[in-house]
């Protein structure tokens, strides 16, 4: 399972929350305006924020915060 | 299987409910007003309540509560 | 398997049953109106009930009881 | 695999039949109107059968008997 | 693998055959009218056989015979 | 895998060819008109043969050879 | 994998052929006019000519050679 | 994995190539017109070549070369 | 995963080339014009290479080279 | 999973992000205009980033960042 | 997974990168104009790039950069 997501402005960010008993974040990836991320769940990450305008693409279609 | 919440305000909470015998809040993710968070099901997590406005995408289409 | 539960009223009951030879509660969960929970079925929970006025979203499409 | 059952009326019964070489029921689970119950097949329960005036939905879209 | 049997009259009879070198009737489960049976194949049921009226729901639609 | 055979005169009957280097009928099931069957393939059974009239439903639609 | 055949006239015949180095006739089992065969590929037979005038149904739809 | 060959003229070989690091023919099925051949993709046959004037169904659909 | 090559003129080449950290011909094969080839990829082959005029029905449609 | 980046300018970038507990980059591939990039995610690589004027073409359709 | 490159002028390069913690050219299959290469993800390549006037046909759709 993947998705993506294009940053509409500058400073952006994709935060990964740790898998487990825990959850905190492990990662906050910065993007620029049109910086594109394409994201999997994996064995560190079950839950993933994103803080900012951008455009999410997934197996649900279209998600915007614009 | 995951799924998107879209906070529509700020406040919202997205808990997860423990997998187990027993059922317990392990976890309450604050998102504000268009904050997206995007959740699996994990080997912690088998029940997920969401509390405050949002829009959730998941594979039965959008659910709002606003 | 998941499906997502939205109460329409307080006091909305999502109660599990569990797995096995014997069929009991082992949980429920209340919701206030306008709070959703999203559900899997579970190692411990092979049959859930509600209770109240709701609207589940699931693989068959929706079911009301309002 | 799993089906929805939402009770037409009070007194409806969702009885699973035992897996096995012996096929007895092993437990009856009664629904007042309006209560929706989520039921899946299982290591213990292999034929469900349903007595009183409900709507099913399934894999196979809905079943009324009343 | 499941389906969904009907009973449009009383006494209605689900039939399992046993699975195996030897083909013999291992339960018949009557129906009355109205009445709903959902039935798997199992380990020890490979055929199922439906006498009197009804109607029958399975990956390949409805089956009447009334 | 399995499929519907609906018997459209008495006498219809479904028969079981073994599986393994030999071929030859291990089960011939009578069906009267009107009853219905719903047969696996299985560990005994990879070819089955229908003699009499009757509607097969399976993943290819109907067949009808009457 | 499996598949229907249905005689258009006497004598036409579903011919096995062995999995394996070796490719020859295992079986061929003869069809009158009207009678359905369903066969299935299995761990003898990987290859199966179809003799005499019929039609088959498939994961490719009908096949007719009359 | 499997296709369907239809003959169209008397002679049409269907022929199987070996799976592994040598590709040589291991078999030639000769079909008269209007045979029909069903075969699949085997242990021992990785590509399977058609001469003569034939029709094949397969995923793809329809093939011709007449 | 197989895919179809049909040749529209004589002197086609379906051409295997090896799996593993080499990349060689293994294996060239010749057809002549209406000649049809249903090749796999293999334990062998990772990557196919057709020369000359030819359509290729594949999990993506049809693609021609002529 | 894989998914497709065709640039539309020189200079873009196709960064793969490390899988496991750290987050760093491990490659950035340079693409000049037109060039295509076809990639998977990996044992790895769980976390793509796209810098500069491209196409991704993945399971969501068609995403533009020019 | 795999997809097929069609080389619309002379001088395409189909290139493999390697899978694992290093990134880099393993091969470069160079094809001719009309020349079509059917390639697969494997064991040792993890990305692809095309360079040169091509069409690709993938799960996508298809992808010219002419
Ligand atoms: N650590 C949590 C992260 C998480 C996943 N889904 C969630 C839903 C709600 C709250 C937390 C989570 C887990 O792996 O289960
Ligand atoms: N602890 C429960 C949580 C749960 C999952 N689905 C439920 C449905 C109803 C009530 C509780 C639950 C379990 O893992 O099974
Ligand atoms: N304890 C039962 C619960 C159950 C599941 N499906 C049912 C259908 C009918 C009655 C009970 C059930 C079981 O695991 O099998
Ligand atoms: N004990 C039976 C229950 C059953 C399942 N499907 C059936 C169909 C007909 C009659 C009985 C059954 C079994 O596990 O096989
Ligand atoms: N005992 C048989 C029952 C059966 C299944 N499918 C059949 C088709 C025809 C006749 C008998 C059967 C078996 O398990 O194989
Ligand atoms: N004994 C044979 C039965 C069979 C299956 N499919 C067939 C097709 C043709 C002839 C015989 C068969 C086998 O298991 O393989
Ligand atoms: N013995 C062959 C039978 C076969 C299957 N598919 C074929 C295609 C062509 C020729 C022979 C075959 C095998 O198992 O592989
Ligand atoms: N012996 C080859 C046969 C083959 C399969 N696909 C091919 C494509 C091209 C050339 C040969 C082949 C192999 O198993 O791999
Ligand atoms: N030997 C290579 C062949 C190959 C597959 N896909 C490729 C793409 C580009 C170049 C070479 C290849 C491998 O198995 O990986
Ligand atoms: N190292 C991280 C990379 C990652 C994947 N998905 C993410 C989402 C957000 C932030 C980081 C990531 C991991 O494997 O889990
Ligand atoms: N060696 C890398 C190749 C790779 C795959 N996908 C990528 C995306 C970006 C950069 C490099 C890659 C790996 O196997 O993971």
């Amino acid at each position: 399972d993947y998705f993506i997501v294009k940053a509409l402005e500058n400073g952006v960010q994709v935060i990964g929350l740790t898998r487990g008993t825990d959850t905190r974040f492990h990662h906050a990836e910065k993007l620029d305006e049109n910086e594109i991320m394409v994201v999997q769940f994996t064995e560190h990450t079950s839950a993933i924020k994103i803080k900012g305008k951008a455009i999410i693409q997934s197996n649900f279609g279209e998600t915007r915060n614009d």
